[in-house]
């Protein structure tokens, strides 16, 4: 059972606070301002009203027994700059902050906050990778060196099945569908005789250096 | 070569109009304020000086040869409202507009955006999703039947190998990973013979079916 603490109840701590506990974890919510948590008492199992700046208050909270830490108290920047100092010092595992500028967040990132973003950029930066690769599965990473990918095959595999090309043993990736160029549709894991056509996409997974290795 | 429109040069809009261009995009940003058309000069292929509510003006851009129109003109949002009516009536293919609130979402679907996004409230959603469940590989819909999903092997998996279980041609699911109870670490794409501990989590691609079929 997950244990969070979401400090500040703007649109964005609010929405946090919310889905956290839909999704079943245990949610404390914070703010000094006594009607935003009053409209939270229905969506968390702890709805409080203090000033999160005050380092009394945090010491109280036994700060070391939560999974993660949330921190959105808006454009005042000092106030999340405060409290994610207090919370590293009181042994926070995790702390989350949003950010109001890029210098808000060297800032954050320097007194102990774990992770520090910028709400609008980060979505502006996600739409833009989705309007630029509308396959979704053409940009999907899943770890730092791992991503799934889609290629169009090198001209020597056309005609070749998928274990004759020994991709996993010889080039380390695995082709997890096909993609049918003319009808755009999905073929999830091909069989290993499945003979590439050269009007194939390949989707894959590898390290991105091996997935590059094969595109050139 | 995609090709995009930006209207409203905000953070959110510079930096979709920035992003699309450094993924080799072509971009027209468009802006009623001098001073952001001029910052956005370097970044884009044309900046336009212009009202975008004036019907004029747009029908002047050849609306239809764009693939996507992105909206963010900021606090006021009829002047959205009306981008979006006089775009859909031109043609646009795609409209994306950054929206206020969850009012104005039900009125920019209704006269015609294509997608209507609160950018705070959805990286909002995304945040408590990745705190739920941190294993991102955990929570990944790759399409409308396939998704990736970590879990515990059943007990008779244990000590047998993965072409042993025919999990591919038997059950048709992809073991894309193992991941490692005690260090978490993922080991990606195992080899065949890779043996099944009971302390490992298999990582998995299939049909939510197949998967739910291995899981019971
Ligand atoms: N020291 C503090 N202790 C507790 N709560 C605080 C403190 N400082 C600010 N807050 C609360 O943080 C919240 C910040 O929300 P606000 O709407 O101002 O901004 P935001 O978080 O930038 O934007 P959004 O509404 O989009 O989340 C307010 O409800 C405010 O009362
Ligand atoms: N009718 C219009 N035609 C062209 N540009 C417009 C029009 N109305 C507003 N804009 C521009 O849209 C931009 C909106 O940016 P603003 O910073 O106000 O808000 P925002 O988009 O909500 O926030 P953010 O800065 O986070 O993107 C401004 O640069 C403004 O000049």
């Amino acid at each position: 059972m997950k244990e969070f603490v979401v400090i500040g109840l703007g649109n964005f701590g609010a929405t946090v606070a919310k889905q956290l506990y839909q999704l079943g974890c245990n949610i404390t919510a914070i703010d000094v301002n006594k009607a935003r948590v009053q409209d939270l008492q229905e969506h968390t199992h702890q709805a409080i009203i203090a000033d999160a700046t005050d380092r009394k208050f945090l010491e109280n909270l036994e700060v070391k027994n939560f999974d993660c830490f949330v921190v959105s108290t808006g454009e005042d920047s000092h106030a999340s700059i405060l409290i994610s100092l207090y919370l590293k010092e009181l042994g926070a595992k995790k702390i989350v902050v949003k950010a109001n500028s890029t210098d808000h967040v060297k800032i954050l990132l320097k007194v102990g906050a774990t992770e520090a973003l910028i709400p609008e950029e980060e979505m502006a930066l996600k739409l833009a990778h989705s309007l630029a690769f509308p396959n979704v599965l053409d940009f999907l990473p899943l770890s730092e060196e791992y991503s799934i990918a889609e290629l169009v095959p090198p001209p020597k595999f056309a005609g070749k099945s998928l274990i004759d090309l020994e991709l996993r043993s010889k080039h380390h990736i695995e082709v997890i569908a096909i993609r049918d160029v003319l009808t755009r549709k999905l073929q999830f894991i091909p069989s290993a005789g499945y003979q590439i056509k050269d009007s194939d996409i390949l989707v894959v997974l590898g390290k991105d250096e091996d997935i590059e290795g094969i595109r050139g």
